[in-house]
């Protein structure tokens, strides 16, 4: 464990906690692609397979089960809730998931390390997280309202991709603990999907302005 | 071919 993989979870659960609390406390979704969340939700269920199998760390395992529990429970809040469901804008979050989901299961199917069940599944949660953010970038350019629970959220995400990338760097100098090159590929790709939106969020956060994201 | 690593990371 070093700083860059220790500081990349903490942001990690800093974002599902800021998100969680923001449903629970104004019990509102405004602004929050539900497709996004499902994503992450079958992100954590594909990745966190092994949880009762392979033990690693009593660390590892707490925190797989906080991702699970959080993850699931924020779809819950936003599709079974009676008061949260109302705020969550169906009619602007239509970007269809499948179409994310599909090519990430054939190309994890192709692209793996090892041709078994659990390897493949675990190919297919590093694709899916990789694109997961769409949904949710796609509905900030419509829907324009960045409040900045939502921004923080997904600044924090973006934040805890980019330590991981620190942390593949530190692995593969020190460790000499080489990460897959799959695993490199799709985490670099998610950290450039938030590269705009961390300029616009940086900008906004200097000038002290709202947070606007171009047409 | 070496043992797949366990992923040991989130």
């Amino acid at each position: 464990m070093n700083i860059f993989r220790l500081s990349g979870d903490m942001t990690h659960l800093m974002s599902v906690i800021v998100l969680l609390l923001k449903i629970h406390t104004i019990k509102s979704c405004a602004g929050i692609s539900l497709k996004t969340q499902e994503l992450y939700a079958l992100v954590f269920a594909t990745r966190y397979l092994d949880i009762f199998t392979d033990f690693v760390s009593v660390y590892n395992t707490i925190m797989k089960l906080i991702f699970l529990a959080t993850s699931f429970s924020i779809v819950w809040y936003m599709r079974h809730h009676k008061i949260v469901r109302r705020s969550y804008d169906k009619e602007q979050d239509t970007f269809r998931h499948l179409f994310l989901i599909l090519p990430c299961l054939i190309l994890a199917l192709v692209v793996n390390e090892k041709f078994t069940f659990k390897e493949v599944m675990w190919t297919f949660s590093l694709y899916v997280e990789a694109v997961a953010i769409l949904p949710q970038l796609v509905l900030l350019q419509r829907t324009k309202n960045i409040d900045n629970l939502t921004g923080q959220y997904v600044f924090l995400l973006g934040a805890y991709r980019a330590l991981y990338i620190l942390n593949w760097i530190y692995r593969y100098l020190t460790e000499k603990h080489f990460v897959h090159w799959i695993t490199w590929i799709s985490g670099l790709v998610q950290t450039l999907l938030y590269a705009d939106f961390f300029y616009y969020y940086i900008n906004s956060w200097k000038n002290n302005v709202r947070l606007q994201l171009p047409a | 071919v070496d043992q797949p690593q366990i992923h040991d990371e989130l």
